[in-house]
């Protein structure tokens, strides 16, 4: 049965990209076959797996906008059980292309339908916003996994993604479930780190990884080769976290 | 002569607000007259600089969406040259609700104009994305400052804001400029950091500024405290580099 996994948060940079590309990464090295889905116009996720943004073919833009069969933007990545549907730049225009669609907040859910049983895991890495682009993954998803930074500012945005996700339960997909919250860029030498740990812990208890994910240098340089951390430095510390992480979510999925 | 100033990145958590805070803080310091308008649902900027955003009183978004007078949002900080105008989370349907108004992307530069004389300089600290609220920005400023973060990703959206400036001064304002390139959270210890800094100098030449941001964890831990770093922790690097950026800022404008 397949799961369909949202990575959200609308705080810029608290590491969701960087928690997609290398969740699902890990999460394939153990023969699960997963697909990473793109839909921030950043499409960092898409240049973080090795697709080059910039030739432009197919791109999830095609399949929300144009209707296109989302098996024609499915591509491989250089692990072999880990395929990515890519973003593209143009779709910073589908908020206002959306507005007057019928249906324009499950547009991804319907898209997704025909290829979800051709894989075990769905990831889809959202924008920094709560637009509808975001909300397409909201509906599609069955669970949210939510990555917190290691800092203050983090922890505002968390009463408005609770409130939107609650949102999202009462209307347009009453399934959504939170399937866990992720410490990343954690320094443990730092007092603000391990305060804003326990503020998480407080408010978030057992939904909670116990895997941390440190900051990691080689997790901000991996991207720029195109490769996951578990093919670009597997002995790092980043890498060992994110393959940690795997283990526990899959554990937990149980 | 009021120089209005709209602090802007699509990329997530690159250091815009912090950038917005300590920069304008910095400033008043000087005895300038300043003003720091938060647009961003996040309301950072408006936490970061001592607004308790629940209290939920008049915000910009009144004065966006209900045309209320923006003297009547303006705060005191507690910086006696340094006022704020405070945005809120409601802010998230200002897209949607503003999509249908006439000249929406101009509601900001009107809503401004009666107290621009008020003040020496103004920052507007956006959100993470090139929404209806950054174009907003874009449209009421006289110049765009760019904070970069030294990191892999933090690249790659540069040329989506860039071609994003210039359809802006295509259309809705012919007189953005570009005040600078600030590059944020450097390290010096690691080769991502000095390699962004080499790419992003290559790009844009002297319009990068010569004064460098380095990462600093009493930059992430004066927000908590209401604080700019200033007043916060003035023998800190984080204060020291915005005070310099703040000098350089100054003489650039001459
Ligand atoms: N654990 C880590 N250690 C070091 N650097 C990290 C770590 N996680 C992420 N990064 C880096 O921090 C930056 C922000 O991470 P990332 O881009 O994944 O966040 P994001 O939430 O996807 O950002 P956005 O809101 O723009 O989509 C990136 O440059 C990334 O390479
Ligand atoms: N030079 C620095 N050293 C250490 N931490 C920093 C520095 N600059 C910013 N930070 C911290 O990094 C995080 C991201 O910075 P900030 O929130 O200012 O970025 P932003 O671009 O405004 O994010 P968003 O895209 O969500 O609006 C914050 O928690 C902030 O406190
Ligand atoms: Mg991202
Ligand atoms: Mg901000």
């Amino acid at each position: 049965m397949t799961k369909k996994i949202v990575i959200a948060n609308q705080k810029g940079g608290v590491g969701k990209t960087t928690t997609a590309i290398n969740l699902a990464a890990s999460i394939s090295a153990m023969e699960y076959k997963v697909l990473v889905i793109d839909i921030d116009p950043q499409a960092n996720a898409s240049s973080g797996l090795g697709i080059d943004v910039n030739k432009g073919k197919n791109t999830i833009y095609e399949v929300l906008i144009e209707d296109l069969d989302i098996k024609k933007v499915i591509s491989k990545t250089s692990l072999h059980y880990l395929d990515v549907v890519p973003a593209h730049p143009r779709l910073v225009g589908a908020e206002i292309e959306l507005v007057n669609m019928i249906a324009r907040e499950t547009k991804l859910k319907s898209a997704v339908k025909p290829i979800e049983k051709d894989y075990d895991y769905i990831f889809i890495d959202c924008p920094p916003s709560l637009n509808v682009l975001t909300i397409n993954g909201f509906a599609c998803a069955d669970t949210a996994l939510i990555p917190i930074q290691c800092e203050y500012f983090a922890l505002e945005g968390l009463t408005q993604l609770l409130n939107t996700i609650r949102l999202i339960q009462k209307s347009i997909n009453k399934k959504l479930d939170i399937e866990g919250i992720v410490l990343t860029m954690y320094d443990s030498r730092l007092n603000l780190s391990k305060l804003v740990k326990e503020e998480v812990v407080q408010y978030f208890g057992d939904k909670v990884y116990k895997t941390v994910i440190d900051r990691n240098v080689r997790l901000g340089e991996a991207p720029s080769y195109g490769k996951p951390i578990i093919t670009f430095d597997i002995n790092s510390s980043g890498s060992q976290n994110y393959m940690k992480l795997a283990k526990e979510f899959l554990k937990n999925g149980k």
